[in-house]
């Protein structure tokens, strides 16, 4: 799965997530990814989000509109709200996952609860900024 | 507030340092910064955050590294089966897909089903026909999805029956989704 947020210069947040879902899937097996609100949402004001992991799992969990949620009706940082989910109930249902998100302020953040997630941002210059492990 | 942001993801899951060869991950490295600056350049020149997003996610669905568009996993059926979602937080207008086998850039099928149709989610072959008819895409052939490695990918699930690549031998796809 691969996926981007954005905040552009007019102060819209988007969201995008796209994938080939699991190796030997069948059944016509749909994970979070297409699903507006699990794997993938933005709303002015509030974030943008897109999550890779468990399908199953994130989908029950509806991971994006929770970040979102906790952040509306929660006041909840982005930081704290990306925590929470990713390292809360999902977790409990065992499934592995990361997100990244960017709020209505710039701020980018990344949470997984897994060893690694191939992910980048922009530094302060511009530059990107790429990492793989959770100890990166 | 920032001028603008943007950040990116190429799948989550185990993905152990110890096993991950230097030229692949500096292979993964690469690919991720590309990402990012198709995204910035959109961005730097006062794009749309949804160009911005879609311009990332079509750098990484023609990278075959990465689990979406030409990499994507194969099927039990070795077919290639794909899903992707955009939205604009500006208006809560969205777009998204389904079970498609014949897209190039699923992500630009999500923009064009978002701004070209008036339905959120189209599945499978009326996604397709809709890509095909009214959003002017090109049928892909399976074949430019397919890879050596994802079809020994493929193999190695079937050999003990998974549907899920959290028990692969790959170092760099030990990762789900």
């Amino acid at each position: 799965t691969v996926g981007a947020v954005a905040l552009d210069a007019s102060g819209n947040l988007a969201a995008a997530t796209s994938t080939g879902g699991l190796t030997n899937k069948r059944y016509g097996r749909i994970g979070d990814t297409p699903i507006i609100g699990a794997g993938t949402y933005a709303r002015n004001g509030n974030c943008a989000v897109s999550a890779t992991g468990m399908g199953e799992v994130l989908l029950r969990c509806t991971v994006a509109s929770d970040i979102s949620g906790r952040m509306r009706y929660g006041n909840q940082s982005l930081k704290d709200a990306c925590h929470n989910v990713v390292n809360g109930e999902i977790k409990g249902l065992g499934g592995e996952c990361g997100v990244v998100a960017v709020d209505a302020e710039g701020q980018v953040h990344f949470s997984l609860n897994c060893p690694g997630m191939y992910r980048g941002t922009l530094d302060t210059h511009g530059e990107p900024l790429v990492a793989i492990y959770d100890t990166d | 507030m920032a001028q603008f942001s943007l950040a990116i993801h190429g799948g989550a899951g185990t993905i152990e340092k110890h096993r991950m060869k230097a030229d692949l991950e500096q292979a993964y490295r690469h690919a991720l910064a590309d990402a990012l600056l198709a995204g910035k350049n959109i961005l730097m020149a006062g794009g749309s955050s949804v160009d911005a997003v879609v311009a990332a996610v079509v750098s990484m669905e023609d990278n075959p590294l990465f689990n979406a568009g030409r990499g994507s996993v194969l099927t039990h059926d070795e077919m290639v089966e794909m899903d992707a979602a955009v939205m604009n937080g500006k208006d809560l207008n969205a777009g998204a897909l389904c079970g498609v086998r014949h897209i190039k850039n699923p992500i630009v099928l999500a923009r064009d089903i978002m701004t070209g149709s008036s339905h959120v989610m189209l599945s499978g072959d009326g996604a397709e026909k809709f890509a095909f008819n009214e959003a002017g895409h090109v049928y892909t052939e399976q074949d430019y999805f397919f890879t050596e490695r994802r079809y020994d990918q493929l193999l190695d699930a079937k050999s003990t029956g998974r549907a899920a690549l959290s028990e692969s031998t790959f170092p760099d796809d030990k990762k789900h989704g």
